[in-house]
């Protein structure tokens, strides 16, 4: 898995 | 976007309003920790400083903004507006043994180590625990008026739906986040008690009373 990775939920 | 993240993120604004409407409507804030209430706001702003960074959908800038200012709204309402109606003799959990723990787990547990990223992941693991104020001020007074509950029982059930939408978004996309779902699941752990009482007492038209 690629980090930072964006968070994509609240 | 799945129906469990959805309904999640619906029980999540419907426990906002129905809180919001309760101080405004009875004038009155009794019940309701403050405390609880200046976590979450200071949970929403840690996590959503990617506001500025990051773009996702304008279904989450919308709701990230909403979150925000109805955390700020109701910390007013409690501290400004109605403050006369604040029980504060009875909202007395310390505040700094959850965020000073948070923090530290932040900066040793997280996916990456800059200054967005950790606050990302203090606000998941201080979220996990910041309805303890609240659920400590319902053990001590012994009781919560029904309204009260069922703004409880809505702010649970959403990390609980959401736990729901991560096994979903695993088994579908193989996507997952383990620090969001441990912390998840902690959160929805400590609503269990409440939970419990709730379908129990509450559903059943009985005032939500501990046992003495």
């Amino acid at each position: 898995k690629r980090f930072p990775m964006p968070h994509d939920e609240l | 976007m799945n129906i469990f993240r959805l309904t999640g993120d619906l029980a999540h604004l419907i426990a906002i309003i129905i809180l919001l409407h309760k101080i405004w409507k009875s004038r009155s804030c009794a019940g309701i920790s403050g405390k609880s209430q200046v976590l979450f706001a200071l949970v929403y702003t840690t996590r959503y400083l990617d506001l500025v960074t990051s773009y996702v959908s304008i279904y989450n800038t919308f709701m990230k903004f909403v979150f925000l200012a109805t955390s700020y709204a109701t910390i007013y309402l409690i501290y400004v507006k109605f403050k006369a109606t604040y029980d504060h003799n009875h909202d007395t959990f310390r505040i700094e043994f959850l965020i000073l723990p948070s923090l530290a787990l932040a900066l040793l547990i997280n996916h990456y180590f800059n200054f967005l990223e950790v606050l990302w992941t203090f606000s998941i693991y201080l979220e996990s625990v910041a309805i303890l104020p609240q659920l400590f001020m319902v053990s001590k007074t012994g009781e919560a008026e029904s309204i009260t509950s069922h703004y409880l029982f809505a702010l649970g059930s959403y990390r609980a739906l959401y736990i729901l939408n991560w096994i979903y978004r695993y088994a579908t996309e193989g996507h997952y986040d383990l620090i969001a779902i441990v912390a998840g699941v902690v959160q929805t752990v400590l609503y269990c008690d409440f939970f419990y009482l709730y379908i129990t007492k509450v559903l059943k038209g009985k005032k939500l009373q501990l046992p003495a």
